[in-house]
């Protein structure tokens, strides 16, 4: 099974178009692996994207070389789905 | 769970857990809803449609999905609420009992049974079918960009690698082509609503081209009055418009090839995550979201019943 430890999932604030364009150019470097979970649409709406934890650094400071302002919306995506798993087995087991 | 009343609505569950309950809701119900297979998944898993009927012979339809894009946990969750709430209204909620004594609806909850599967057992993430693509060592379709309307065009990707693949030819998934089939089959559907999340959006053709659909101011309306009944619940904020005003340019989808069957009443939800948990919602939101969901369907299918076309 899959696992997500040190994945984290940032929300990116694309301020501007030309920042919209930036963060595209991210979405085609196929060897960061990165999982979009909303992509880049116009300035102002939120931009999700799962970073595996080996591409975390170089993400981030892409971002932030270019004034691209993000959160941390999810500080380990694994943490999460290992919630998520334990909440359906406790309910299947009761 | 040994009945739909046990059964419980506010946990994620399994894809046999699911298809248990279909079966249990037909047991229980066996004048309002039958279970029909209209195919079988890529890896050979059955494909099930709800239809709930209170009589008639093909009767004008609204047609519901949920779960095309595997990870997205809440719709499948939120399409078994569906289910029990419309055994649980007709007869009691004016509104569904009217539409019921005119309208069949077909309701599938898990519209990608292989990817689902695998969301469980491999990769929680998997959004896309599992087909194998010859000369690729990637996986699957987007299956939401597979469909004959605009296909290939931008807003999709010819890359089998990414998240928006949208295939080598037009409904060449066959979770696509057996609601093609079913819908031109059926010919008399009236409504159709394919459920997504998350970012809190309902939608309407076009997603391919900047063009507006011929019907958009209606369309429009219908969408304001569905998400003013869907925030009334809980204050969940939505947006809505088109497809490719809202988000971005997105070819080859569902509604898209819906509306240009004629199937006026075609949008796309894109339900919540309020917080910050994405795909990962709590299970303790899978109730409150179908409930808010469940107000704006509900306005959908009385404009649907009452401005027949």
């Amino acid at each position: 099974k899959e696992n997500f430890a040190g994945h984290q999932v940032l929300r990116i604030s694309a301020a501007d178009e030309a920042q919209v364009q930036k963060v595209k150019e991210l979405e085609d470097l196929e060897h960061l692996q990165l999982d979009f979970w909303r992509g880049p649409t116009h300035p102002g709406a939120p931009i999700d994207v799962r970073v595996p934890f080996p591409s975390l650094q170089a993400v981030k400071i892409f971002l932030e070389a270019h004034g691209i302002g993000y959160t941390t919306m999810i500080e380990d995506v694994q943490a999460l789905l290992d919630e998520e798993q334990e909440q359906m087995f406790a309910l299947r087991a009761w | 769970a040994r009945s739909s009343d046990t059964f419980n609505y506010a946990t994620y569950h399994t894809l046999e857990e699911i298809y248990g309950f279909l079966d249990l809701l037909v047991a229980e119900h066996p004048q309002l809803v039958s279970k029909l297979q209209i195919g079988s998944s890529y890896e050979g898993r059955p494909i099930y449609v709800l239809k709930f009927s209170t009589g008639g012979s093909n009767r004008p339809a609204i047609w519901i999905d949920t779960g095309i894009h595997s990870r997205e946990w809440v719709t499948q969750a939120s399409g078994v609420w569906f289910a029990k709430k419309i055994t649980q209204d007709y007869g009691q909620d004016p509104t569904l009992t009217a539409i019921l004594d005119s309208l069949d609806i077909f309701l599938e909850i898990v519209t990608n049974p292989d990817g689902f599967a695998f969301t469980h057992s491999k990769n929680r993430m998997w959004r896309k079918t599992r087909s194998l693509t010859e000369g690729s060592s990637c996986v699957g379709v987007d299956p939401n960009r597979n469909w004959d309307a605009g296909f290939g065009l931008p807003g999709a990707s010819s890359n089998p690698c990414s998240e928006t693949y949208h295939g080598k030819f037009a409904n060449s998934e066959v979770e696509v082509k057996s609601i093609v089939d079913f819908v031109k089959n059926h010919g008399n559907i009236k409504a159709f609503i394919s459920i997504h999340s998350y970012s809190q959006l309902l939608m309407y053709p076009y997603g391919y081209t900047e063009e507006a659909a011929p019907d958009r101011d209606e369309l429009d309306q219908v969408a304001k009055s569905a998400v003013t009944a869907l925030t009334s619940l809980y204050g969940t904020k939505f947006e809505y418009g088109s497809i490719i005003k809202t988000i971005y340019q997105a070819s080859g989808t569902t509604v898209d090839w819906t509306y240009s069957q004629g199937i006026k009443y075609s949008f796309t939800f894109e339900l919540r995550d309020t917080g910050r948990y994405g795909f990962l919602l709590p299970a303790s939101q899978i109730v409150p979201t179908a409930q808010e969901t469940w107000l704006a369907l509900r306005i959908i299918m009385e404009h649907t019943l009452n401005h027949p076309y």
